[in-house]
């Protein structure tokens, strides 16, 4: 349906044009701004999107305008940021009612949607979008999300954080799978300790972004080991 | 260089310790190459404290990160390390408590290493385990066996993880790194980390380093 004028008409003729997208767009935004203070969620733009049956469910692939609320609270962010409007494409499965995001990919565009209907926005899931989705992909990642929180004895406080961390969780494990083709070794990648954090926690937490921003203090050379 | 080496064979590698929800991988890393060296040079392994780098190094960033380079000052500068049982690891920013007299090992320098892999291996089987850094790109979901990502995805100008080499070797003809990694025994194989070696693999060749005790 052509996107009215005020972002609130839009939403509501949103609704009305395309019902069926409301539930994943809805979870997909609710997922986005998963942790965000009341005053500082995004609201949703226009969306478009593309459903396919994928084993028992169905996958949405959604491309939406997301308007990011102006920011002048020193506290949440140093710079006073204005309205920004980003484009978003988001993949959700939904099977037996539950929905999971699969990919999130976000960035600041101009207000107009961009019109690519060739794209084919699921590249990742699974690793060709040629290859079928597993049988009862979700319900096998729900018991392998259980297994994961039993063996590292994870508590998540409310049930929206423990489906928050499962959407994660499902994410990471596509992501480990790409790791893993294209990895020339003989590693094997898939289920750490590390699975239900966002590249953005797991960088910030348990890596050291120092190491290639400074120099550090110039040391002498060893000298080489003598040839036996 | 010996055709394999692994230093966790001859007592010169304490257990793997956990860094926690922390960026001290650069204290962990030098603790672990000073271990190594006071083992070689005095006879005695000691697990020495991080703790002590992160709240008495004011020139690195504790959890926000450092650098070996820095770190290895800092202990000339201090005058040593304390023991992990004295001055025991809490996984964030504390006031400075160190104390001289409990110092229970110095350093009289420090040095670059080559960034040649097979002169690095001849290196590490002369003189103990090296301190590197590497780029840690798909550690968060690795499991086991020789990691060896494609270059341009574990570029070597992005180096964000310090570790300690302990050993070299070969499996099935894949020639690895031996990594002792920082984030508890429960990630990886038993907390280490095995990388493909010879190639420059994730930058493991950029940043070797070592104390001289």
């Amino acid at each position: 349906a052509p996107a009215p004028s005020s972002p609130a008409a839009r939403n509501e003729a949103w609704v009305s044009a395309f019902p069926e997208l409301l539930g994943p767009a809805r979870y997909a935004l609710e997922m986005y701004n998963h942790g965000r203070a009341a005053g500082t969620r995004a609201a949703l733009g226009s969306v478009r999107g593309r459903v396919r049956r994928a084993g028992r469910g169905m996958v949405y692939s959604l491309k939406a305008t997301l308007e990011e609320p102006p920011c002048n609270d020193p506290t949440v962010c140093q710079l006073p940021v204005a309205k920004k409007t980003l484009l978003c494409s988001f993949e959700v499965l939904n099977e037996l009612g539950k929905h999971v995001l699969l990919r999130r990919n976000c960035r600041p565009v101009e207000t107009k949607v961009t019109d690519d209907r060739n794209e084919t926005l699921s590249s990742v899931l699974p690793l060709s979008n040629k290859a079928p989705l597993p049988q009862d992909f979700s319900v096998r990642m729900v018991s392998i999300f259980k297994e994961f929180v039993t063996k590292y004895n994870r508590t998540y406080e409310t049930k929206e954080e423990a489906q928050w961390r499962m959407s994660v969780f499902a994410s990471n494990v596509i992501r480990a799978q790409k790791i893993q083709a294209l990895d020339r070794g003989t590693a094997q990648y898939g289920v750490t300790k590390f699975s239900d954090l966002t590249e953005e926690e797991f960088r910030t937490f348990y890596l050291n972004p120092l190491l290639k921003e400074k120099p550090g203090r110039k040391m002498r050379l060893a000298k080489a080991v003598p040839d036996p | 260089a010996p055709h394999e080496w692994d230093w966790r064979n001859k007592g010169a590698v304490t257990k793997v310790k956990d860094q926690g929800m922390c960026g001290s991988c650069w204290a962990f890393s030098v603790t672990g190459n000073v271990e190594g060296q006071w083992f070689l040079k005095r006879g005695a392994l000691l697990s020495l404290s991080e703790q002590e780098l992160l709240d008495c190094d004011t020139v690195d960033k504790a959890c926000l990160g450092g650098l070996p380079s820095n770190a290895y000052s800092a202990i000339k500068t201090l005058g040593g390390l304390e023991t992990e049982d004295d001055y025991s690891y809490h996984g964030h920013l504390q006031t400075c408590s160190f104390s001289a007299k409990k110092a229970r090992v110095y350093i009289n320098d420090s040095v670059e290493l080559t960034q040649n892999e097979l002169k690095l291996a001849a290196w590490l089987a002369e003189n103990g385990p090296i301190s590197v850094a590497i780029n840690a790109f798909g550690m968060q979901f690795y499991r086991r066996g020789i990691s060896h990502p494609l270059r341009p995805l574990c570029s070597p100008w992005f180096i964000d993880h310090a570790v300690l080499l302990v050993g070299y070797g070969n499996r099935s003809d894949t020639p690895f790194w031996a990594i002792k990694n920082s984030w508890g025994s429960d990630w990886g194989e038993e907390g280490y980390y095995y990388l493909h070696r010879g190639s420059g693999a994730c930058g493991v060749n950029t940043m070797a380093s070592s104390a001289v005790v």
